[in-house]
């Protein structure tokens, strides 16, 4: 199956949505 | 809507008391399998730079305890980052934070399932990062997430980082682990 993967600009960019 | 994860992870602190056996210093600290559930834990919690000496975090998919013993690590290794004292004021955080985000984003193409955790040792003698895989067999495994993770981290070209077995790490002492593979 497929894998969900993250990358580091996206990962930080959820750090501070609300 | 939040954002699933692949995994699950749990993340365990241990603190050092050095009258109890080892094992009941480990507490396991919570579980997150989405991104938002991540950074409400990170963003809550004590960075590393700012644990008593003695403490660890560590990060690891669900189901697999941090130490050698449990079975989907005993066959397995680490990627071994050893810092400076210097080294914790400017990159002890921003190391493990990166760490983090390797292992939840799944940042190892087609070796995922080879990672099992991460754990971070903070000590006064130096700090401590390392993933954990779980077969020092699979060679193409462990040579891939040691690359990938060395250029997550930023290290220059001139930095050698190790990759040690568990298994030599828990019968011998320090200087005395030799790596079984170099990045």
């Amino acid at each position: 199956g497929t894998r969900i993967i993250y990358d580091r600009k996206f990962l930080m960019e959820c750090r501070n949505s609300p | 809507m939040k954002h699933p994860l692949q995994n699950r992870w749990t993340l365990w602190f241990y603190k050092n008391d050095k009258t109890k056996p080892w094992q009941a210093n480990l507490r396991l600290v919570t579980k997150f399998d989405t991104v938002e559930d991540f950074w409400a834990l990170y963003n809550h919690i004590q960075l590393a730079s700012r644990l008593m000496s003695g403490c660890d975090y560590s990060l690891f998919k669900d189901g697999i305890e941090p130490m050698w013993e449990d079975n989907r690590n005993k066959c397995g290794g680490r990627w071994l980052i050893t810092l400076s004292k210097q080294q914790r004021m400017l990159e002890l955080d921003q190391f493990w934070l990166e760490t983090l985000l390797c292992l939840i984003g799944e940042a190892f193409d087609d070796y995922n399932n080879d990672v099992c955790g991460a754990v971070i040792n903070v000590r006064a003698k130096g700090d401590k990062i390392a993933i954990w895989t779980r077969d020092t067999e699979n060679q193409k495994a462990v040579l891939h997430i040691g690359k990938t993770y060395k250029e997550r981290l930023g290290l220059p070209m001139r930095i050698v980082i190790g990759y040690q077995a568990h298994a030599d790490t828990a019968t011998k002492s320090g200087f005395g682990v030799k790596n079984k593979f170099v990045v």
